[in-house]
C-alpha cells in the first residue's frame, strides 16, 4: 500500500509541468527514500531525474517498493483539476492497476478523488555516477530561462563557455549571432539573485537549445538553477525543490564530427 | 557540422 500526502500540492503540479514536454510515459518509483522518476526523452539525448524525499511529505507510507507507469500528459490532466492551494494525496494498493489522486481544499470543504489507469512501461534505468565537474554555474533560474528563450530566436544550438571572466552563452543562425556573458556577481541584495561560478578549468560545450528550453519549464520550482559542465559528460541542469529534493536534467552535448 | 551525442554513450544501463 502506498499513501503520500503533500500539503503543498502545487509542487506536484509544477513537477509535472516541468517534465511532460520532455517525456511522454514514465515509471514513478516509490521506496522508503522517496518518490522518484528517471526517464529519457524519445531521442535518448536527454534524461530527467526527479527525487521527492519521503521526509518532505506530511505523511509517507510505502510498504514495499512500487513502480507505477504513467502517461505524463494524463497525470497532468488529473493534477490540473487540483487547486493551487490544495493538499494532494497519491494512493495505490499493491498489485492495483490504478492510482488515485485525492485533492483536499485547504479548509477541507471540498474533497475530490481522481482515479487513473496505470500502464506497463519498459524503461531502462541508467547508472549516473558521481562526477567532478570542470565548472559549476549557479544563477537565477528566470535569467537562464530568458537567455535560452532569447538565443533560440537566433539559432538552434548554444555554446556554453566558462572562463574566469564569466559564463558565455553564444549562438549563431541565418540572421546573425548572439553572445550573452554573465559575470560572477555575489554582491546582490538576495542570495537567489547571485551568479556564482566555481571553475576548476575553462570548459566550452555545445547543446541543442530545444532541450535547454524544455528544461526551463522547471523554472517555477526554484529561484536558482545550477549548471554543471565537464567536457566528457552530459551537462546537468538542476532545479532544487525546496526541502524535498531536486529535478535534474542531463543533456548530451553536440560534438564536432 | 556537429553531431548530437546520446545519453547512453555516457551512462550505462543498470
Amino acid at each position: 500500500m502506498l499513501e503520500l500526502r503533500l500539503v503543498q500540492g502545487s509542487l506536484l503540479k509544477k513537477v509535472l509541468e516541468a517534465i511532460r514536454e520532455l517525456v511522454t510515459d514514465a515509471n514513478f518509483d516509490c521506496s522508503a527514500t522517496g518518490f522518484s522518476l528517471q526517464a529519457m526523452d524519445s531521442s535518448h539525448v536527454a534524461l530527467v531525474a526527479l527525487l521527492l524525499r519521503s521526509e518532505g511529505f506530511e505523511h509517507y507510507r510505502c510498504d514495499r517498493n512500487l513502480s507505477m507507469g504513467m502517461n505524463l500528459n494524463n497525470v497532468s490532466k488529473m493534477l490540473r483539476c487540483a487547486g493551487n492551494n490544495d493538499i494532494i494525496t497519491v494512493k495505490a494498493d499493491d498489485g492495483s492497476d490504478t492510482v488515485t489522486f485525492m485533492f483536499e481544499s485547504p479548509n477541507q470543504d471540498k474533497i475530490a478523488d481522481f482515479e487513473m489507469k496505470l500502464m506497463d512501461i519498459d524503461s531502462e534505468h541508467l547508472g549516473i555516477p558521481d562526477a567532478e565537474y570542470q565548472a559549476i554555474v549557479r544563477m537565477p533560474s528566470s535569467e537562464f530561462a530568458r537567455i535560452c528563450k532569447d538565443l533560440s530566436s537566433i539559432g538552434d544550438t548554444v555554446i556554453i563557455s566558462v572562463t574566469k571572466e564569466g559564463v558565455k552563452f553564444s549562438t549563431a543562425g541565418d540572421i546573425g549571432t548572439a553572445n550573452i556573458v554573465c559575470r560572477q556577481n555575489k554582491t546582490v541584495d538576495k542570495p537567489e539573485e547571485a551568479t556564482i561560478i566555481e571553475m576548476q578549468e575553462p570548459v566550452s560545450l555545445t547543446f541543442a537549445l530545444r532541450y535547454m528550453n524544455s528544461f526551463t519549464k522547471a523554472t517555477p520550482l526554484s529561484e536558482t538553477v545550477t549548471i554543471s559542465l565537464s567536457s566528457d559528460l552530459p551537462v546537468v541542469v538542476e532545479y532544487k525543490i525546496a526541502e524535498m529534493g531536486y529535478i535534474r536534467f542531463y543533456l548530451a552535448p553536440k560534438i564536432e564530427e | 557540422t556537429c553531431i548530437q551525442r546520446r545519453i547512453l554513450g555516457y551512462f550505462s544501463r543498470t
